[in-house]
């Protein structure tokens, strides 16, 4: 699975 | 990464190369607040604190690069550039942003994620970020007329804030564990200050006139 960052958006 | 959020990132990217134009071009800042700019500047500077610690894709560094830089080219522009600076509306331009910051901060200082140097600042720059176009309509109110460029740039930037919530809608039915609170409140309670302006840009479009807002 990925893994999501946190804070991945702008 | 879903098309909503790149439509997102793409009319932002494009509200201020508008923006960016409209200052080069006419060498006037004339129907911008220097204050949202400023709020910009700071909003980037601080939720982008996690640019040399967190690499997420150099898609993302390089747009915070840009939203970082252009930002403050911006502000500088408008303080110090000989003729732009002429054009500035000041008399216009009275709303007190430093509330704006000083709420905000404190709101990040009670509604964090986690109680970090940079958790705290990501907060702020979210809650700043939402009312930091308020200067920016206060001033059109003001001046009643919008030149081309500058009702351009608002409505890309208010369509910036349409996509995200789309995005979020899109994550949250298709990633398993999607909330995000905090952005999400945020961005709505941004995209709803937009309505107003929205309406009348509308308007204006259908019956190709000027875009002027009521006084």
């Amino acid at each position: 699975a990925d893994v999501i960052a946190e804070h991945d958006e702008l | 990464m879903n098309i909503f959020r790149l439509a997102g990132d793409m009319t932002h990217l494009l509200s201020i190369l508008v923006l960016l134009l409209k200052i080069y071009a006419t060498k006037s800042c004339s129907g911008i607040s220097r204050k949202t700019q400023e709020l910009y500047a700071i909003v980037f500077v601080a939720r982008y604190l996690d640019l040399f610690t967190d690499f997420i894709s150099v898609y993302n560094t390089f747009m915070k690069v840009v939203f970082i830089a252009s930002s403050l080219a911006i502000v500088w522009c408008m303080r110090f550039h000989p003729m732009v600076r002429r054009s500035y509306d000041r008399e216009l331009d009275t709303f007190r942003h430093y509330f704006l910051v000083g709420a905000s901060f404190a709101l990040a200082l009670i509604l964090h994620e986690k109680f970090t140097v940079q958790e705290i600042f990501w907060a702020f720059s979210i809650y700043l970020e939402a009312v930091a176009i308020l200067p920016q309509l206060v001033l059109l109110q003001r001046s009643g007329n919008v030149d081309n460029l500058t009702g351009q740039y608002i409505f890309f930037l208010g369509a910036y804030r349409a996509f995200y919530i789309l995005n979020w809608i899109y994550r949250y039915l298709t990633e398993p564990h999607f909330t995000r609170w905090i952005a999400c409140v945020s961005g709505v309670v941004q995209t709803a200050l937009y309505a107003d302006f929205f309406y009348y840009y509308f308007i204006s479009w259908k019956n190709n006139s000027k875009l002027k807002l009521p006084a």
